[in-house]
């Protein structure tokens, strides 16, 4: 079903495509962890998406590539945010 | 302040994109706050190219990371034009920066501000209805799974490591929260959008704020 729906195509019985399935194996663990600890409806709620192929390394190397400024001495003190401008 | 605030109601916000393999979500996130503030300041609605800014934010390291802060000085130091997106389309890898001329149309900044909002959120929800969408870095490892719902455990300020947009905040609910465009299509979470809770730093997304000045 995953496949189809996010029109993933693995080679047949080939090594990868076996690591593949652990990593979607691992994928439904972590998402079991992570809805553990909803208390309420409007809590996050984490399944399968089109991201549940690949190892927690593989998705942050691809899309978490953004990184806070190495020097923050030109952010604004805290003192002097906005509102206070005005 | 209202209790319920999203730039998308005024037809603010262009639509969610999709970064596919190219970690760029640093140069999505500012196009995103500079379209939205160019139409704010009253010029048409327009998708600009995020493919410009990665190929060209010298200060960033194109499809393979950068920061908001870094291509917003970018924009400012050379007063680059952003051109629309159908005129430097989106290619999903790192390319040569093209050069046009400076009369050629195009959407540029007048400066830009950078914010510490950690334990002042009510400051950032003024500034945001002010100026308009902000630009946070936020600690995305535990969005890989997200469908929908209020996030409000499983990640942590201080570990900063993906860029978005903050466009509005809802705190009509048992559960306030900020409204966040993300950049991986429109099947991710809520049509594209995650809600974060508001008050408590959730994610570090009031740790580094950013917006253009047009």
């Amino acid at each position: 079903f995953f496949m189809e729906k996010w029109g993933r195509k693995y080679p047949a019985g080939s090594l990868p495509s076996q690591e593949r399935y652990q990593v979607f194996l691992k994928s439904l663990e972590r998402h079991r962890f992570l809805n553990s600890d909803a208390r309420n409806t409007s809590d996050a709620h984490y399944g399968i998406n089109q991201f549940s192929d690949l190892s927690v390394e593989e998705f942050t190397n691809t899309y978490l590539r953004s990184h806070p400024p190495r020097n923050k001495d030109y952010y604004v003190p805290k003192k002097k945010a906005f509102g206070e401008k005005s | 302040l209202p209790l319920q605030f999203d730039w998308r109601d005024k037809n603010l916000v262009t639509g969610v994109k999709n970064q596919l393999d190219c970690g760029a979500c640093w140069a999505f996130s500012i196009v995103g706050a500079i379209e939205s503030a160019n139409a704010i300041s009253g010029n048409p609605l327009e998708d600009l190219s995020v493919q410009q800014v990665i190929d060209c934010s010298y200060l960033d390291r194109g499809c393979n990371g950068g920061s908001t802060d870094s291509a917003l000085k970018w924009l400012n130091q050379t007063h680059t034009k952003l051109l629309r997106s159908s005129e430097y389309p989106f290619k999903a890898r790192t390319g040569t920066c093209h050069y046009f001329p400076p009369t050629e149309h195009g959407v540029s900044i007048n400066g830009y501000e950078a914010y510490d909002f950690s334990n002042y959120e009510e400051e950032m929800m003024k500034l945001l209805i002010s100026v308009g969408p902000l630009a946070v870095i936020v600690d995305a490892v535990s969005w890989q799974d997200y469908l929908g719902g209020i996030i409000q455990h499983h990640c942590s300020s201080g570990h900063s490591n993906h860029a978005v947009l903050v466009v509005g905040f809802d705190k009509t609910g048992d559960t306030p929260y900020w409204i966040v465009k993300n950049s991986w299509g429109t099947s991710w979470g809520v049509d594209g959008y995650v809600h974060v809770k508001m008050g408590e730093n959730v994610c570090g997304i009031a740790d580094f704020v950013t917006f253009p000045v047009m």
